[in-house]
């Protein structure tokens, strides 16, 4: 995160990282039930064998993983079937954990969004992570407080690829808060009534984030996927061939 | 470089990588250019490091300056600006001494005087490793690189305007006028571009999203009349067709599993009375031997999260037989792991009870950060 704080240690339950072998932290990831997180389909190119990966939850500290943190394999990667590298739409992962995690104060799901629910163009929401932070990769978790910008707004920062409909936009222009390389498949999080956070976006990709110069994230929005991301959760757990 | 590079080195190994602080680290070699921006130049190959100080194609492809320089392409400021980036980018390689040619100072002050200005008014600087005095002068005693009559002024990855300008070829056909004359925005029907139009819009999509299962066109146009099923059939979402009775049996017989969606609901004007589509009709579940776990399963499966109450309710058709009930499986407790569907059967007698399960879930905590305890109460200063 550029631009962002340390969280305080507990702050974001569901935020979890993907980790593979001698790699450790490849992307970010985000607890959706006791059993199922999500994170982006480019973290899995050229990787999709479930065995390579495992997801630790409840951290703060990358180095030190504490007490509160749990660590689960993973059973099953489920990629978009449309997940398109070049144009990086259909941005989207489902990853099925070995077990059920233990859900304490530090390792809890966030909401998923009701089909059709989107955060306002301006409102205010919240991305985490552990990618870069435009001098030096982090330890501990950071957040930044970051803008929703609207599609047509959106469309008009960036030249080189097509904003589409499975995609959200949040940030500001001069780039001042902005995720980074290594916080692909982390969380944009929006609090809703009663205290109660909604995730609306998995960070995707955005323009040189070190630059500062070049417009705001891309996020996979999350509300196009809700029924896609139910019907696979449901498929794995409950359907024999 | 030495005259004959020792075997090993010519075959690429690692040893000859220009990082490896060896003997072999000045044998240069000739590779051809798979640089994709600059596929379209008047050489074909090229030798590392380069003029930007990248040690491989790989390297130069994801430097900053090859996002650098598409960019200021479309600015126009050169005409020539994306050959002289090439030649930084991927240099000539001279097959005879297999020596890097440079582009000539000349080539390179032209690029600099007139694009260095454009990057400014956006607050980035010139590359820094290209300064136009290590390069040598044309008609000197040393080769150097001018551009030619035919070198393209766009890199592949651009759209050549009518008017001579480039811009990037995502823009070409995309609704918005990018080019001076406008020419981007002209022949770009669907079948220009070896695309499918969507029937009623200028959508264009390719033609293996057409029946594939997702809809890619307004009002779905796509997917429609995409398969002919049997009476005794239904369509899958990918048009595979499935026996009627094979519909909602627990089992996966679609490829797509669509014959197991949208199975169980909670229909009805309060929205809690259970109702199960099987074999292509709409059930009842009969209340009698209903327990617990099945409302539990109930809920979860319909991820609606834990039951909060569960009634049964008297049928108030008033005509015996006139409702289509589904009834427990006895073993239902054995199938471990199966949906709902799978749990219940069809038996010849109606339901003794004549109640069907009525059920309300009540969603699972989510979205709740941690209690005031981890954070300090707030404290007026």
């Amino acid at each position: 995160i550029l631009g962002g704080r340390v969280t305080r240690r507990g702050a974001w339950p569901w935020q979890c990282s993907l980790q593979s072998g001698q790699s450790g932290h490849v992307c970010g990831c985000v607890l959706i039930a006791r059993r199922w997180a999500l994170t982006v389909a480019h973290c899995f190119e050229g990787r999709e064998s479930a065995d390579l990966w495992k997801v630790v939850l409840g951290l703060n500290n990358l180095d030190h993983p504490g007490v509160h943190s749990q660590s689960r394999g993973v059973r099953s990667i489920i990629v978009h079937p449309r997940y398109n590298r070049a144009v990086v739409d259909y941005d989207i992962s489902v990853v099925q954990l070995e077990s059920e995690v233990e859900e304490t104060a530090f390792v809890r799901p966030v909401c998923l969004p009701q089909p059709g629910q989107l955060p306002s163009p301006d409102s205010y929401c919240y991305i985490t992570g552990w990618g870069h932070m435009g001098n030096r990769m982090p330890f501990k978790l950071q957040e930044g407080e970051v803008r929703i910008i609207s599609l047509s707004q959106c469309q008009s920062y960036f030249d080189m690829k097509t904003i589409t409909p499975r995609m959200l936009c949040a940030g500001y222009e001069a780039g001042t808060v902005d995720s980074c390389m290594g916080d692909s498949g982390g969380p944009l999080v929006c609090e809703e009534d009663a205290g109660r956070w909604t995730l609306f976006g998995l960070t995707s990709w955005g323009s040189v984030c070190f630059s500062k110069v070049l417009g705001p994230g891309v996020y996979s929005n999350v509300t196009h996927f809700t029924p896609w991301i139910q019907q696979q959760i449901y498929i794995h757990t409950y359907l024999t061939d | 470089c030495i005259s004959s590079c020792p075997s090993v080195c010519a075959a690429g190994s690692a040893t000859c990588d220009p990082r490896h602080n060896n003997n072999n680290n000045n044998c240069t070699r000739c590779e051809p250019i798979s640089l994709e921006l600059c596929m379209n130049l008047p050489y074909n190959l090229t030798s590392y490091p380069n003029f930007l100080g990248h040690l491989s194609q790989r390297e130069s492809s994801v430097s900053w300056e090859s996002s650098l320089f598409p960019a200021l392409v479309q600015t126009g400021c050169y005409q020539y600006l994306m050959f002289y980036a090439c030649t930084l980018l991927v240099p000539k390689c001279d097959p005879v001494s297999l020596q890097r040619v440079p582009p000539c100072r000349s080539l390179c002050r032209s690029a600099k005087e007139k694009c260095e200005s454009v990057l400014g008014i956006v607050g980035l600087q010139w590359p820094e490793d290209s300064d136009c005095s290590q390069f040598p002068e044309e008609g000197g005693n040393a080769t150097c690189l001018l551009p030619e009559a035919g070198v393209e002024e766009c890199s592949p990855s651009h759209f050549k305007c009518r008017s001579g300008r480039c811009v990037l070829a995502s823009k070409r056909c995309d609704g918005h006028l990018d080019c001076d004359d406008h020419s981007d925005e002209e022949n770009c029907g669907c079948s220009e571009r070896a695309l499918w139009e969507c029937p009623g819009s200028n959508v264009c999509i390719k033609a293996s999203m057409i029946c594939d299962g997702i809809p890619d066109c307004p009002l779905l146009v796509d997917e429609a009349n995409c398969s002919v099923c049997r009476d005794n059939e239904l369509s899958c979402n990918n048009h595979q067709c499935v026996h009627r009775t094979l519909w909602c049996d627990g089992k996966k017989h679609c490829s797509d599993s669509s014959d197991e969606w949208n199975c169980v609901s909670l229909s009805d004007r309060s929205g809690s009375v259970l109702t199960v589509y099987r074999t292509a009709a709409e059930y009842q579940v009969c209340a009698d031997e209903w327990s617990h776990e099945l409302s539990e399963l109930t809920c979860n499966q319909l991820g609606l999260g834990v039951p909060s109450s569960v009634a049964m309710v008297a049928d108030q058709t008033g005509v015996p037989g006139r409702r289509r009930w589904l009834h427990v499986h006895p073993e239902w407790n054995l199938r471990n792991g199966s949906a709902l569907q799978a749990r219940l059967e069809k038996r010849s007698h109606a339901c003794h009870s004549r109640r069907r399960v009525s059920l309300f879930c009540t969603r699972e905590e989510c979205g709740v950060r941690p209690a005031v305890g981890l954070f300090p109460h707030r404290r007026k200063r």
